[in-house]
C-alpha cells in the first residue's frame, strides 16, 4: 500500500510503500488513552509470480473504540458493525447509515463509507472495485483520516505516529535518478534522508481516477520516516 | 373433479386435461387452472370443477366453453350478484357453486351438464401476493383430480429480479419413486417446477384406477436478501419496493401471555396449550422477558410480576404452565386490563430494556361471558389503555370463537388475529404463530419516498419488522418526468437508528422487467390493487362507520376495476342448463364463518341418500 502524509502544515505532502505479505495485519493506529485501534489486513495479487515483486493492498480494516464498545470491520464485501453483543452486517451494495449518540457509519453505495466515533476521529474508507474477471487485480480497500485533533500525543501506528503535525525540511532539489523526478534531501524525525518527487491519488471524490497528490516519496518502506521498521507494525489479528 | 360419477370412468365423464399454470414475478402469482372434460357416454352428465385455492387468492377470473361458446364469468357488486342468485334460487334452478372455508384454502365448485360426446373447458385464474412467512414464500397447489387425467400438468415459472436464494417443493402425497419426476431448473432469476406424471405414474396400482395424485403440491422459495433498502420495481407507472433486511441483530421482546382457562378449555384445548406454552418457553431468548396471565372468570398473574427469561424463571413458568386447568367462564376484560398495567408499570421502573418490543398475546376459545361482556366495550377499554404503545395478538382456539372480536381488538392495537384449528396439531400451530413474532429486528419503520412524485402509496409506516417476514409498499407513479425514485428507510435497529436509501432509474428498471417478458406486463399495478384492498379490508374492521363508508366504496372500486372477488364482490356466471340460462355466484368466504367441522354422513338402509343437494350457500359479509 502507499501511504501520503500531510507535512508542514499542509504545505507538502510526504509518501512511501510498504511492502508486505499477502496476509500480514498492520496496525495502522493505537491510542492507548482513547482505547483506540485502527488495522489493516494486507492482500495481494491473484496470482503471484515467482522472482516478480509482490504487490499488496488493504483488503480489511479491523477499527476497534473499546470506549464505545464499537467494533466495525470493513472488506471489500461486507461491512460488519459489533456493538456490544449486537452484530450488523452491510454489503457495499447499499446506501445506509447508522447513528447512536456520537457514533455513526454512513455508507455510499460501492464507493466509501464515512465513520465518525465521537470527536474523536472521523475516517472515511474507499471501496476500489476491479473488473470481476481481471487475471491478477482483485477490489481492495483506501483508508482516509479526515479528523484526528482528539488523539492523544500517545498515538502510534503506521499512521497514528503522524497525528500530530510533523515537520520536514526538504532542500538541495536537484534532478533525480529517475528522469523527469526530482530528488531531494529530507530531514525529518532527526534523519536525513533521499527523497523523490513523484504523485500519488487522492481518490475520496473521484473513485474512479482519482486526484493527484504531489508528495516526496521515502525510498525502502519509509525507512527513517516511519519510526522502527515496518515489521515493527505487524499485530496478530484484526481487533 | 367431475363430480360422483368421476369415480367411476364407466359414468363417461372423462378429464383428459388438466393443467395448472402459476407464474411469479416479485413474489405476486399469477395462476390459471385449466380442465378439459370430454363426455363419452349416450346421455347428459353433470361435470363439476372444483379447485381449492389459497385463502390469501383473489379469483380474477373464471370461464367455461362448451360447445365452442365461452360463457365468462363478471366481478359485481355483491348486493348485485345476490339479487341475480336469489332470483335464480327462486326460480328452482340451481346455483351451482358451494364453498368452504378451511384452514388456508378456500373452495370454488360449479358444475355443469354436459351433453353426449360434448366436451367442456373450465378455466380460473386467480392472484395471490405471496407473503414472506418464517423466511420463506410458499406457493400451494392442491391436487386432487378425482380420475386418472391424460395430460396432467403443474408449471410453476418463478422470476425474482433480486435473485432466488432457493427453492424446493414438496409433495408428500407422491411414493418416493415417483418424486424424481418432478423437474427443478433454477437460475440466478428464474425457477421453474414442473410435474407431469403419465397415466401410468399417477395409477396407485398397477390395475387399478385410483390415482396418486391427491395431496398438498408446495412450492417454497426464497429471494437474496442483504442489509439494504431491499429491491424497487417499475412497471407501466406503478412501482413496488420489497424490504426485508437480513444480518440485523434481534430486538428483544416482553411478551405477556393471557391465557384463557376457561370451562371451555377444558380436555384437549388445555392440554395442547400447555404443551404448546411449554414450548413456547424453552425457546425464548434469555434476553427476552415475560409474564403468564391466566383467566377464567377469575384471572391470576404468575408470580405477580414480569420476568427476564433466564434458565431458572423458565423452568419455575414450566412448572406453573404444567399446574394450569380448566375452570370456570370468561372475563376477558379484566385480565386484558391486567396485562397492559403489568407492562406500564414494568416500563415505568425500568424493568424492560429501553429498546424493545412489548406485546400480549391473548389466547381464547370462547366470548366473554363474565365481568364486562360486551366485546365492544372490552375493544374500547383494552384499546384506550393501551394507547398505540403495545401490540396484541389474539389466538382464537377452536371453533366456537368470535373471530370478528378477536381480529377487531388486534388490529385496533398493531396486531393480527389467527385462528387456531382444533386439531392434533395445535401445539404447532401456536407455537408456529409465536415464531413469526419471536424475533423483532426493527420498530418504527418508515418508508419514504418523493412525496411530489408519487400518489396512492399503500401502507408505509410499520410498528416492527420480524425475522423471516417482508414489508412490502407500493404506489403509483404520478410524476411523469420522474427520472430516478429515491426510496428511503428510517428505523431504530436494537441500538441504533438506521437510514437505508435506494435509489433506482426509471427508465432503466422499466426496460429491465419490460425486456423480461415474463408475465402479464401490468403485474405492478395489479400488484398495487391487491395489496391497497387487503390493507384497506383490513382498515375497515377497526373504521367507524363514516370511513367505513368510504373504505367500502374505495374497496368496491378497486375490486370491480381490477376484477378481483372480494369480501364486497362476487363473480356471477351464466351457464346454460337444458336450453335455459342459469347463473352462480362466486364469493370469498370471511374468516369469520364457522368453519366447517368435517361431518360424517350417513344412509340408512331403504333410504335414498341424496348426494347432491340443491344448493348449498354460505354467505361471507
Amino acid at each position: 500500500p502507499h501511504f501520503v502524509i500531510s507535512i508542514n502544515d499542509h504545505s507538502d505532502a510526504i509518501c512511501f510503500n510498504i511492502d508486505g505479505k499477502p496476509g500480514a495485519i498492520l496496525n495502522l493506529v493505537t491510542d492507548p488513552y482513547t482505547d483506540f485501534v485502527v488495522n489493516g489486513e494486507l492482500i495481494g495479487e491473484k496470482k503471484i509470480e515467482i522472482n516478480k515483486k509482490i504487490n499488496t493492498y488493504f483488503g480489511k480494516f479491523g477499527i476497534v473504540n473499546n470506549k464505545m464498545d464499537v467494533k466495525v470491520e470493513v472488506s471489500t464485501k461486507t461491512i460488519t458493525v459489533f456493538h456490544g453483543e449486537d452484530k450488523i452486517v452491510f454489503p457495499w451494495s447499499a446506501t445506509a447509515s447508522l447513528t447512536k449518540e456520537s457514533f455513526s457509519i454512513s455508507i455510499i453505495k460501492e464507493r466509501n463509507l464515512t465513520l465518525t466515533m465521537g470527536d474523536d476521529a472521523t475516517f472515511v474508507i474507499v471501496l476500489h472495485r476491479v473488473w470481476k474477471n481481471h487475471p491478477l487485480h482483485r477490489d481492495f480497500l483506501g483508508f482516509y483520516t479526515l479528523d484526528s485533533h482528539r488523539f492523544s500525543s500517545m498515538t502510534h501506528g503506521l499512521l497514528g505516529q503522524f497525528y500530530h503535525e510533523i515537520s520536514a525540511e526538504i532542500y538541495n532539489i536537484h534532478p533525480g535518478l529517475d528522469e523527469g523526478k526530482s530528488d531531494a534531501t529530507m530531514i525529518v524525525k532527526g534523519h536525513k534522508l533521499r527523497v523523490t518527487r513523484g504523485y500519488q491519488k487522492d481518490y475520496r471524490f473521484d473513485p474512479k481516477r482519482g486526484t493527484n497528490v504531489p508528495c516526496w516519496f521515502v525510498h525502502y518502506n519509509g525507512k527513517g520516516f516511519i519510526d522502527g521498521s515496518p515489521t515493527d507494525y505487524v499485530v496478530s489479528s484484526l481487533f | 373433479s367431475i363430480g360422483e360419477h368421476g369415480k367411476n370412468p364407466e359414468s363417461g365423464l372423462e378429464i383428459y386435461s388438466m393443467k395448472i399454470d402459476c407464474k411469479v414475478t416479485s413474489r405476486f402469482a399469477h395462476n390459471m387452472v385449466i380442465s378439459r372434460v370430454v363426455n363419452r357416454a349416450n346421455e347428459s352428465k353433470e361435470a363439476f370443477f372444483e379447485i381449492e385455492l389459497p385463502k390469501t387468492a383473489f379469483i380474477t377470473n373464471f370461464s367455461m366453453t362448451l360447445d365452442g361458446v365461452t360463457y365468462v364469468g363478471a366481478v359485481k357488486e355483491k348486493e348485485v350478484a345476490q339479487q341475480q342468485y336469489q332470483k335464480a334460487v327462486s326460480r328452482g334452478q340451481t346455483a351451482g357453486l358451494v364453498k368452504a372455508s378451511g384452514r388456508k384454502m378456500e373452495k370454488f365448485k360449479v358444475s355443469v351438464n354436459i351433453g353426449p360426446t360434448k366436451k367442456v373447458t373450465f378455466e380460473l385464474t386467480y392472484e395471490e401476493l405471496l407473503k414472506r412467512h418464517l423466511g420463506k414464500y410458499e406457493i400451494q397447489i392442491r391436487v386432487k383430480p378425482k380420475q386418472l387425467v391424460k395430460h396432467f400438468q403443474i408449471d410453476v415459472h418463478i422470476f425474482e429480479p433480486q435473485g432466488i436464494a432457493f427453492l424446493d417443493f414438496d409433495a408428500k402425497f407422491l411414493p418416493n419413486n415417483l418424486t424424481s419426476i418432478v423437474k427443478k431448473t433454477l437460475t440466478a432469476t428464474r425457477g421453474h417446477v414442473s410435474f407431469k406424471p403419465t397415466l401410468e405414474q399417477q395409477r396407485k396400482c398397477p390395475d387399478c384406477d385410483e390415482t396418486v395424485l391427491d395431496g398438498d403440491f408446495i412450492i417454497k422459495y426464497d429471494v437474496n436478501r442483504d442489509l439494504s433498502a431491499g429491491t424497487v420495481q417499475i412497471v407501466n407507472g406503478y412501482f413496488v419496493h420489497h424490504f426485508a433486511p437480513a444480518n440485523l441483530t434481534r430486538i428483544p421482546k416482553n411478551v405477556i401471555f393471557v391465557i384463557d382457562h376457561s370451562g371451555s378449555m377444558s380436555g384437549t384445548k388445555m392440554r395442547q396449550t400447555n404443551e404448546a406454552l411449554l414450548k413456547i418457553l424453552d425457546d425464548m431468548n434469555t434476553k427476552d422477558y415475560f409474564a403468564i396471565i391466566i383467566f377464567d372468570d377469575t384471572s391470576e398473574t404468575w408470580k405477580n410480576s414480569i420476568f427476564q427469561a433466564t434458565p431458572n424463571n423458565v423452568a419455575e413458568a414450566k412448572v406453573f404452565v404444567r399446574t394450569i386447568s380448566a375452570r370456570g367462564g370468561t372475563d376477558i376484560n379484566a385480565p386484558m386490563l391486567k396485562a397492559v398495567r403489568l407492562l406500564d408499570k414494568s416500563h415505568q421502573d425500568k424493568l424492560l430494556p429501553e429498546r424493545s418490543v412489548s406485546m400480549i398475546i391473548l389466547l381464547t376459545d370462547g366470548d366473554p361471558n363474565s365481568g364486562e361482556s360486551n366485546p365492544t366495550k372490552i375493544q374500547e377499554n383494552v384499546k384506550s389503555a393501551i394507547n398505540g404503545r403495545y401490540n396484541v395478538y389474539c389466538l382464537g382456539f377452536g371453533y366456537d370463537v368470535k373471530y370478528s372480536f378477536l381480529e377487531k381488538m388486534s388490529l385496533d392495537n398493531d396486531g393480527v388475529a389467527r385462528r387456531i384449528y382444533e386439531d392434533s396439531d395445535a401445539p404447532l400451530q401456536l407455537q408456529g404463530f409465536y415464531d413469526e413474532v419471536a424475533n423483532p429486528l426493527l420498530l418504527d419503520i418508515e418508508l419514504h419516498y418523493p412525496e411530489n412524485a408519487i400518489s396512492e402509496l399503500t401502507q408505509a409506516n410499520f410498528r416492527q419488522y420480524y425475522d423471516g417476514s417482508e414489508i412490502v409498499v407500493a404506489g403509483k407513479i404520478s410524476d411523469d418526468d420522474l427520472k430516478s425514485l429515491i426510496a428511503e428507510v428510517f428505523a431504530q435497529t436494537a441500538n441504533e437508528n438506521l437510514t437505508l436509501k435506494a435509489e433506482v432509474q426509471v427508465s432503466e428498471v422499466e426496460n429491465i422487467t419490460q425486456q423480461q417478458l415474463y408475465i402479464f406486463g401490468d403485474f405492478t399495478e395489479r400488484l398495487w390493487a391487491y395489496l391497497t384492498i387487503q390493507q384497506l379490508l383490513e382498515k375497515r374492521v377497526s373504521a367507524e362507520t363514516n370511513e367505513k363508508k368510504n373504505l367500502t366504496d374505495r374497496i368496491l372500486e378497486l375490486s370491480l376495476k381490477y376484477s378481483f372477488v372480494t369480501p364486497l364482490t362476487s363473480m356471477v356466471v351464466t351457464k346454460p342448463e337444458e336450453n335455459k340460462n342459469d347463473s352462480f355466484v362466486a364469493d370469498k368466504p370471511s374468516e369469520d364463518e364457522k368453519v366447517p367441522i368435517q361431518q360424517r354422513q350417513y344412509s340408512y338402509p331403504g333410504h335414498a341418500y341424496s348426494k347432491r343437494p340443491s344448493f348449498t350457500y354460505v354467505d361471507s359479509d
